[in-house]
């Protein structure tokens, strides 16, 4: 079982994209996927068609209450399943502030699902905080979407930062797997010379201990699709949408490339 | 003096980039405008080509050790001064947890302001938290930056939600100026869809007491302009950057419709 948390805390670089279409592309190649929105806006849970704040268990019922992840998991397509969000999620950070071991507590939630699925996709709110460290914590792999643009790139530093904090303190097993370049505008300049930089940002750090040290950028870029953003209003994936359109095929490329199956598109 | 909060809890929907341009514009229109950067990823400092974590008094100093508003800001452009941000202020939602009149810190440090500028301009981070209840209680009005795409649709009631809560328990002054669609691709079905939308939301709170009764969708689009997105790398406002570009005839034009000349591009 892969368990992998997406993370950026900048905001609106295509998280929720990847988690809800790659999460697809994967259950697609007969992997059983379930998908963990862990942002208080429930924008994964909406683009699930699911509705949020009903009496279904919630993460934050998970968080909050230590109510079983088993139960709060709802089949929302053939192979894939989904822990939605709720909108008290925005409380939790506070309500938690004084939990001791309040990092963990996604950890020994999952722990009971070992075995039950193939990957575990956890979409992150765009920030550092407790949240996202339980996703850390929860983890062993980081996916990062990015969006390649000037102001996008600058947070990179800080958010393998607070990786590193993670591994050393609550997570050994955590490292970064890649960087996943969203909403790319092929032939701009800019995607270029952010790219470039993010290449030797990564190359620097080759041979040393830092969890990114084997982090790669994944060959397959996501294109700017305007299908991947009238999706989510029909509660569908990109697959079940367009299944023709270049966001279909760059997340199912991507899914390819996870697999380790680089032509299994 | 008109002190405006620029929120929305979704990320990357354009509240960096209509603070710095937006204020750009005031500032060439012979107003005096102050920048305040309460995100911690320093975005707006960037623009401003102002580097954070050095030893100039941040907006964290401000908060946390209730330094002053007056040495903090900084003068970066012809009638624009800025109050910059600083990595630590991510710590500060924790820092503040227990202190008493937490929310109301900004506007105590901008009461000395009062008759210094004509504009002032806050950047807020993607969240509902404690850095943009600072924000809402020390400004009158409120504009929402907003992607017509359905994903950032979703939270605009509980942005509204907010307002309203601040507004009847810190700030009876407060309420929301108007909505600045940004990013916006002309021809789009779902932009056509969204504003469609949105604009029955606002219609329906006509009359009512809400601090959106007024609100208007601004008439002025940010439409999406590559351009924006390369003069943060270079530190340029884009009217120092590409002054003939759509992203500078944009701004230049919403600025017009902010100072109520309509017609003042
Ligand atoms: N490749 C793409 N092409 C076009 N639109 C996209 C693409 N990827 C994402 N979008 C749209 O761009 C917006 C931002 O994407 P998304 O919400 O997935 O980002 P996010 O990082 O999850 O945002 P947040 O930080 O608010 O959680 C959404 O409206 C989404 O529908
Ligand atoms: N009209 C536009 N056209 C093209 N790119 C834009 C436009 N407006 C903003 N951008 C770019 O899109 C990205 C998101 O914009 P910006 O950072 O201003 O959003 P934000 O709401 O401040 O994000 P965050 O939620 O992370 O603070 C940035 O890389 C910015 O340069
Ligand atoms: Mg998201
Ligand atoms: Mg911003």
């Amino acid at each position: 079982m892969r368990t992998i948390a997406i993370i950026n805390q900048k905001g609106g670089v295509g998280k929720t994209t990847t988690v809800a279409n790659l999460g697809a592309a994967l259950a697609l190649a007969g992997r059983r996927v379930l998908l963990i929105d862990l942002d208080p806006q429930t924008h994964l849970t909406l683009s699930c068609n699911v509705e949020p704040d009903t009496d279904q268990l919630s993460i934050y019922d998970i968080l909050i209450d230590e109510k079983s992840a088993d139960e709060a998991a709802v089949e929302v397509e053939k192979n894939t399943w989904l822990i939605g969000s709720d909108i008290d999620l925005a409380a939790a950070e506070t309500e938690l502030a004084n939990v001791t071991g309040r990092e963990l507590i996604l950890r020994n939630a999952l722990s009971a699902m070992v075995g039950r699925y193939d990957f575990i996709l956890i979409d992150c709110p765009p920030s550092l905080g407790l949240l996202t460290v339980n996703a850390l914590t929860a983890a062993e792999e980081v996916f990062v979407p990015l969006q390649p643009h000037f102001l996008a790139l600058q947070g990179v530093g800080k958010l393998f930062e607070t990786v590193a904090l993670v591994r050393d303190r609550l997570n050994p097993k955590l490292s970064v797997t890649g960087i996943v370049l969203c909403l790319y505008e092929t032939g701009t300049r800019l995607a270029g010379e952010v790219v470039a930089d993010l290449r030797q940002f990564i190359e620097n750090a080759r041979g040393t201990v830092v969890p990114w040290a084997h982090a790669r950028i994944f060959d397959t870029v996501i294109r700017r699709n305007i299908k991947l953003a009238e999706c989510p209003s029909h509660g569908l994936t990109i697959f079940d949408y367009e299944p023709r359109s270049n966001g279909a095929l760059d997340y199912a490329r991507l899914a390819g490339e996870v697999l380790g199956k680089l032509g299994a598109v």
